[in-house]
């Protein structure tokens, strides 16, 4: 990985040798492949290089007792840095009224097995009484699907007239209410960033019930287009936070700095297996590590 | 002093971001951007035609050698949510037209609704369909549909299988299990076909090659095409794989499926 190739870089300046301009660049080179390798979007590699070089190339690095560790701590410190944010808890009300989270994201990327997850969490951590809402109507046995999620779960599923997704989503809260749950999810169905129709769907949705996190669900073995694809969900809708799924997976992961460097809004979840449990926070530290490979 | 002229910096770093952006990887990016370099070609549109020409030594095109009167098994695997069960639906639609006799096989036991959503598709088409309780072996399945195929003389048998991480060893040992089913069910024409996601990065080709040494893959189909991404693994994959493509997905309906075509596939890079 990085650090072995970077050790190779670096191997010949040990004692008094001085670190110089000329292995700093190459280390860079080589940190640029490994995040192209780790599907780091080519635009954020070239700013995060570029960021990167002033400080690499200055006084702490140049004067270091151990250059090599410094170098490779301003790298990992930086991904750590864009990677982290301090808002990683889901932002719900308090269960004495009504909370809405609403996922959102393209085709399989793990939403609705997602929505179970984050169903099982708030009812085991927070006692949450939750009902998930089924406005996924165009995937053949989509509300099937997120029925026996619910059954798994032990969590009630409302499925309205599952034709109107809007209707669904307005009816589901409302029956929320009349019913003291405390939380509603709502899965929508997979859409492309670049359907008009559908994103204009999900906005819509969105600006019926207005939920209190609209969470980004990206999976996180997604290649250059991480970018395109979250800009324009970001742009449709007002995320609230991202949850990256199939990190159980050999992905190096880097559509996550991808991501949060382009639309800058909090990773805040894993998801880590298929199972209802298989759900937990995001630590930049270890996602960094891993982009670096 | 050579009388030829290069490209300069900034149409170079353009070039390499449209490879790069087409998920092509670093390496190969590299290997085109250093053999552009040695050419005396000094203008943008004469780069992309030597790189176009370039990418076809890459990849080639495949058939996958299915033909009618007699019994050709499809397995169906990969990872998940990359489109196999929807794959299906149009791969069975697409054999329809052609007069196939097909049978189905809901070989995905585990996910929720798996078998419900294989069997929507499977009435919407008006093909049999074979299948048993959730949490059944999928080998079992298996071994009934083969069974079930031979009787009634069906021409393609498709088996669906459960999504699964080529890191999870146990999920890949179960694979094995169903390979060696297929097998020892007889000597008829059998495809194990590899489905990838189009907007997967280079896991895609990690994928390829851990379930090509798992079971061996005959043949691959890259979805979601449609969401305009490059699918640019593709030449790592056919590169190193020598593994031919042989559908490409291009949205969620039964008609959007696509052969795979080399020259039109490499002019999409740098549409
Ligand atoms: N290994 C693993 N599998 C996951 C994870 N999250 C989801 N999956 C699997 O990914 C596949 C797709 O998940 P779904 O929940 O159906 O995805 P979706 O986004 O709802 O799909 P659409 O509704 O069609 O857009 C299923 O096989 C899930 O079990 C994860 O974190 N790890
Ligand atoms: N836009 C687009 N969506 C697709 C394509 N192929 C499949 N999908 C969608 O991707 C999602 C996942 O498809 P599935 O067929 O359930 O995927 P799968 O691999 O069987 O998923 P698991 O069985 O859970 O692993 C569904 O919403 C499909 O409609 C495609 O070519 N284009
Ligand atoms: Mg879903
Ligand atoms: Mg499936």
């Amino acid at each position: 990985g990085i650090t072995k190739s970077l050790t190779d870089v670096f191997k010949n300046v040990t004692g008094n040798a001085k670190i110089t301009e000329k292995n700093i660049t190459k280390a860079l080179a080589d940190i640029r492949i490994a995040l192209l390798e780790a599907d780091v979007n080519i635009a954020v590699v070239r700013n995060f290089i570029n960021s990167v070089t002033e400080e690499a190339l200055g006084e702490k690095v140049l004067r270091s007792v151990s250059p090599q560790e410094q170098f490779i701590k301003i790298i990992h410190d930086k991904l750590v840095e864009v990677l982290g944010s301090s808002s990683q808890e889901l932002k719900l009300k308090t269960k004495d009224t009504l909370s809405i989270i609403m996922l959102a994201g393209l085709q399989g990327s793990g939403k609705t097995t997602t929505a179970g997850k984050i169903a099982n969490m708030l009812k085991t951590t927070q006692q949450r009484k939750i009902l998930l809402c089924a406005c996924d109507v165009y995937r053949p046995a989509a509300i099937d699907q997120l029925i026996k999620v619910g059954s798994l779960v032990g969590v009630e599923v409302f499925t309205g007239d599952k034709k109107d997704p809007i209707k669904i989503a307005k009816e589901g809260v409302k029956f929320a209410k009349l019913n003291t749950f405390d939380t509603v999810i709502i899965d929508t169905a997979g859409r492309l960033h670049i359907d008009k129709d559908m994103m204009e769907e999900v906005q819509k949705i969105s600006k019926e019930v207005k939920p209190d996190e609209i969470l980004f669900v990206a999976d996180s073995m997604t290649g250059q287009h991480a970018v395109e694809i979250a800009k324009e969900f970001n742009t449709v809708l007002e995320i609230s936070g991202v949850i990256l799924t199939k990190f159980d997976s050999d992905t190096r992961g880097g559509a996550a700095f991808s991501i949060k460097q382009i639309i800058n809004k909090p990773i805040k979840f894993i998801g880590i297996s298929e199972k209802i449990d298989g759900i937990e926070v995001f630590y930049p530290e270890r996602i960094a590590t891993r982009i670096l490979g | 002093l050579f009388g030829g002229k290069t490209l300069d910096t900034n149409a170079l770093e353009q070039i390499e971001e449209t490879l790069i952006t087409a998920d092509i990887g670093p390496a190969i990016s590299y290997d085109l951007i250093e053999k552009l370099r040695t050419k005396n070609i000094g203008n943008i549109e004469d780069a992309i035609i030597y790189l176009k020409n370039e990418l076809k030594n890459y990849i080639f095109d495949g058939d996958i050698g299915i033909e009618k009167g007699q019994l050709n098994v499809l397995l169906v695997l990969g990872v998940n949510g990359v489109g196999k069960t929807t794959s299906i639906a149009k791969i069975s639609n697409y054999y329809l037209q052609k007069g196939f006799k097909i049978l189905l096989a809901a070989g995905d036991t585990f996910r929720a609704a798996a078998v419900e959503q294989l069997t929507k598709w499977s009435q919407r088409l008006d093909i049999p369909i074979i299948r048993q309780h959730d949490g059944a072996d999928p080998a079992s399945v298996v071994f009934d549909a083969i069974d079930s195929a031979k009787a009634k003389g069906v021409d393609l048998l498709i088996i669906d299988t459960a999504g699964r991480l080529h890191t999870k060893v146990n999920l890949m040992d179960e694979l094995r299990k169903i390979e060696k089913i297929i097998k020892s069910k007889g000597d008829f024409n059998k495809k194990n076909l590899l489905v990838i996601d189009g907007t997967t990065g280079q896991n895609a080709f990690i994928q390829a090659e851990s379930f090509n040494n798992a079971v061996g893959i005959n043949g691959i189909m890259i979805t979601k095409y449609d969401a305009l991404s490059k699918g640019g693994i593709v030449f790592t994959i056919q590169k190193k794989l020598k593994i031919p493509f042989y559908f490409i997905g291009t949205g969620e309906k039964i008609e959007n499926i696509e052969e795979f075509n080399k020259d039109s596939f490499i002019e999409k890079i740098f549409s």
